[in-house]
């Protein structure tokens, strides 16, 4: 498989190639927000970032190679996680805030209008803090996102056709070259042995709080759906769906 | 089938070739 003999330099290469363009919200914003309000624009920017985050994976080398059960599966696992790390990336140079787009940037305080919100902007404001703190480069940031793609859904049943097997065998050969291309990234910054190995630990265990971020803001969508506050379309109603009844 | 039913549009970008902006 050709990404089993790429060198981490180039599969870096190739995931930062992948990175999706900036995405603007195009719309009107009218302050001060309303629950529904908000919560709009965020669905809105939301639906459009899925659709260029199934392209992004798509450009992720050997992902397309993975069964296309798979590839829906991790998708749909993974979503809500990606977008709060491309926020958490936008936002990290401008702290107390959280860079939606370029044109819809909320502060902590302006989630006081959607009821539970607040608690789900802290823990991303927390989240991008650490990742300021330990000056978070470009190149640990896409890995850091394939990372979650390609250890999003660990599936507890056994594969039982060759063809789930050969995919399940590509993914994790997909997971060893994208750790190995972090370990390289860190390798570049010029720490100690130990410092490179303290950096990768901790940029894994922020991994675990984006997932925990996420859970939260998908209970949080789903009830907004549910209470009718926004209505939730496209590609995002089905991502959500399809996550909330996994999960039921 | 089922799996390509309840995710109709995820599975659809991920088949084609189409120009994600232009389905945007």
């Amino acid at each position: 498989n050709h990404q089993s003999t790429m060198s981490p330099e180039e599969f870096i290469s190739r995931i930062m190639e992948a990175e999706p363009p900036e995405i603007y919200l195009m719309e009107d914003l009218k302050k001060p927000f309303t629950e529904a309000s908000m919560m709009m624009s965020l669905t809105n920017l939301a639906d459009k970032e899925l659709v260029l985050m199934i392209s992004w994976a798509k450009k992720i080398p050997g992902f397309v190679e993975l069964s296309l059960a798979d590839q829906i599966h991790l998708l749909k696992c993974c979503w809500l996680e990606i977008l709060m790390l491309g926020l958490m990336w936008r936002s990290v140079d401008h702290p107390g805030k959280l860079i939606f787009s370029p044109d819809f940037k909320l502060s902590r305080e302006e989630g006081q209008c959607v009821e539970g919100i607040m608690e789900i902007f802290d823990m991303l404001l927390a989240a991008t803090s650490r990742f300021r703190e330990l000056k978070l480069q470009r190149e640990e940031y896409v890995c850091l996102k394939a990372m979650i793609l390609l250890n999003s859904n660990l599936s507890t049943s056994s594969p039982q056709t060759t063809e789930e097997l050969e995919s399940r065998n590509k993914l994790l050969r997909l997971l060893d070259s994208v750790i190995d291309a972090l370990v390289w990234a860190i390798s570049k910054l010029g720490l100690s042995t130990q410092q490179q190995t303290l950096r990768l630990g901790h940029l894994a265990m922020l991994l675990s709080h984006i997932r925990h971020v996420s859970n939260k803001g998908m209970d949080h969508l789903s009830n907004m759906k549910r209470k009718n506050v926004v209505l939730v379309y496209n590609l995002l109603l089905e991502m959500l769906d399809a996550n909330t009844s996994s999960s039921s | 089938t089922s799996l390509k039913e309840k995710h109709k549009i995820l599975h659809q970008l991920l088949q084609n070739s189409t120009s994600p902006v232009d389905l945007a």
